[in-house]
């Protein structure tokens, strides 16, 4: 059976993307077959596999229907991990799709075609709680939470756990917590280790008990288009991720 | 006259928050009279200044009428800084506000009033391009842009500035760019330095002089509840806003 797992957090930089790319790419090394469905506009994630956006079909003519699964899923230089592009068109959507009749189920509906084909389906999420994530949140089965080991990112927790909670009781009764990762921990700075304590604390095992530390090789490989393990197989931050796609498969 | 500068880049945690509360704690020690606008539905800027959101009028009820100007200011404990607090409200207006007539306008029309009473008016928005972004690009006179030095803060550069040449466009021909801040800067890093370079090259005399670092004092500050000038006035960080205050007055 197939996992869908919405990677999300409203507040803006805490690694959603980065997450997405590189457990994407760690579960993908353990011969797990992977779809990474690109769902910001920003379509980091997209850029950050090496692919170019807005310029073959993408996300959101799958969504209007006017692709079909097979033709927009693409091919990346990691073996067993596959793509479907972003666009930027998706951020034009959140207003075209709000007077839509079961608007807040577009993409589940798009991704059913996808069931049987892949052990993993990661959904990249943009910094909000509109349309968009709610869509995710509805097509998923689980949510990964990145958190950022600073004051705003655990400020917004609690909000994102309400809506994770209304989703669950309007239209995903299924929806599961995978876990919640910290991210760009630095263990020399107090924020970061009291952070750590005070999420612990607050969330007990829902934690993931691997945590990605603040590592520049994270953030350089995109701008090579290549994963972190790609791009240097021995960083810490590249360890780090093949250490959580191991737990998030024994989950 | 009154200035009006939003801050604004739809990449996320590139510290426009950060830039907003010191920015404007720093314009307001050098005797200017200074209202911050918190237009984002995290109400970071809120917290950020010791406030607490959504207990008295705020942001929503201005700008659908509910309140006056008058009601929905909120002093700080910076002479001179005052707030228009944040609501978590504002991301469910996103959807409510996609079918009324004058929707890119609500935000200038709010503001009206308060023209005269401030030098400036700084306005934090949210990590995206939606319905407040662009409200917020209608009702400034001039954009702050906060870039954080990675590699996917420069791709969405351009698409950042397409929106606001759209938004001058079509509605507010007055539109100026103040200029492009540089943030969490951290020199030793070769990719800051990359970064740093090709942005120069890119925008030329649109970048501040003034660059932020990185600085841990920065991201304490709000645990506090206080601007990183009162949490320790001495910090590379704090001081560097002091020299972005002087840079902006004089631009
Ligand atoms: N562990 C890490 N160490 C160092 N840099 C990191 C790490 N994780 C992410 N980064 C960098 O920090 C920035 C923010 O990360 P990323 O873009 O993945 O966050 P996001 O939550 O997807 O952002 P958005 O909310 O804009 O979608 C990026 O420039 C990325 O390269
Ligand atoms: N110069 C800096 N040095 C160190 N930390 C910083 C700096 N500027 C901001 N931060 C921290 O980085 C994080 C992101 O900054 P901030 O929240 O201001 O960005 P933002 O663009 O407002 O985010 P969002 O897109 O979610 O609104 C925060 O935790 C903040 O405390
Ligand atoms: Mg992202
Ligand atoms: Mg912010």
């Amino acid at each position: 059976s197939t996992r869908i797992i919405a990677i999300a957090n409203q507040k803006g930089g805490v690694g959603k993307t980065t997450t997405a790319i590189n457990l994407g790419t760690s579960l993908a090394m353990n011969n797990k077959e992977v779809l990474l469905v690109d769902f910001d506009p920003q379509v980091n994630a997209t850029t950050g596999m090496g692919l170019r956006p807005d310029e073959g079909p993408a996300i959101d003519d799958l969504l209007l229907g006017r692709e079909t699964a097979g033709t927009v899923v693409e091919e990346t230089m990691v073996e067993g991990l596959h793509v479907v592009p972003g666009s930027r068109a998706l951020s034009g959507l959140e207003i075209e799709l709000a007077t839509v009749e079961n608007r807040e189920f577009l993409l589940k509906e798009s991704l059913e075609s996808f069931r049987g084909y892949y052990d993993f389906v990661l959904i990249d999420c943009p910094p909000s709680l509109g349309l968009l994530t709610i869509n995710a949140l509805v097509a998923a089965g689980e949510v990964l939470v990145t958190l950022q080991s600073e004051y705003y990112a655990l400020e917004g927790l609690s909000h994102l756990m309400e809506t994770i909670r209304n989703v669950r009781r309007l239209w995903n009764p299924e929806l599961d917590i995978t876990g919640v990762l910290l991210t760009m921990v630095d263990s020399r700075l107090n924020l970061s280790r009291e952070v750590k304590k005070e999420v612990g604390h607050f969330l007990g095992d829902r934690m993931f008990k691997t945590f990605i530390p603040r590592n520049v090789k994270l953030s350089e490989a995109p701008s090579f288009g290549v994963p972190a393990l790609l791009h240097d197989a021995r960083s810490k931050g590249a360890l780090s991720y093949l250490d959580l796609a191991r737990e998030v498969i024994s989950r």
